[in-house]
């Protein structure tokens, strides 16, 4: 997949990274990785605050989505897929959230992510929210799943960033664990 | 370099602002 370079305004407030947003809709059964990247959508990229709200704000809500529904929140250049050379060395924290918070938690973590919020240098890939029947599921995945330093401290700003209830569940798992 | 930090107020804030593009 090659895309042209993102054009930003110079009147714009620039990003650190530029970003692409991603949807997809899972299929019914058991989803084979290259079903999983037929299903992904790519919706729209952006470099700048400016143009991040332009897109967000002709978006619906994650709660609005179909159940079985994600969007993916990655950097630019990196896919929403274990596979990604970004990705493959990885993890991610995943937050089950009890319908009704996914609006509001989702929100509040790609404003922490655009914003820089997270101070782990590369290490931030992208972040999903995840609608589904009985709950809903927030993913932040990073680099490199072997940096405890790095993963704890993702986990305490998700907390902090997602006013999180002290009873919220949050599960680490490096990718490769699901790739074998 | 520097890295660009932005508030969570500050994001919020460009929210109404006339799209640039």
């Amino acid at each position: 997949l090659r895309l042209p370079p993102i054009e930003i305004n110079p009147n714009d407030n620039q990003l650190q990274y530029s970003y692409a947003l991603w949807y997809s809709r899972r299929s019914v059964g058991k989803q084979s990785d290259r079903r999983y990247a037929e299903n992904l959508k790519l919706i729209g990229r952006f470099g700048s605050v400016e143009q991040f709200w332009g897109l967000y704000s002709h978006l619906v809500r994650p709660s609005e989505l179909l159940a079985s529904s994600d969007f993916h929140l990655f950097k630019n250049g990196i896919k929403p897929m274990w596979e990604d050379s970004a990705n493959k060395q990885g993890g991610k924290w995943a937050v089950t959230l009890r319908k009704g918070l996914v609006d509001r938690c989702w929100e509040n973590l790609v404003l922490a992510m655009l914003g820089e919020q997270f101070m782990v240098g590369e290490e931030i890939c992208g972040a999903v929210v995840s609608i589904r029947f009985q709950e809903d599921k927030i993913c932040v995945w990073n680099k490199t799943s072997s940096d405890v330093a790095t993963t704890a401290r993702i986990r305490d700003t998700l907390r902090r960033v997602l006013h999180l209830p002290a009873d919220v569940l949050m599960d680490y798992k490096p990718h490769n664990e699901r790739l074998k | 370099g520097t890295r660009i930090v932005y508030e969570r107020a500050f994001l919020m804030n460009l929210r109404n602002s006339p799209i640039s593009r």
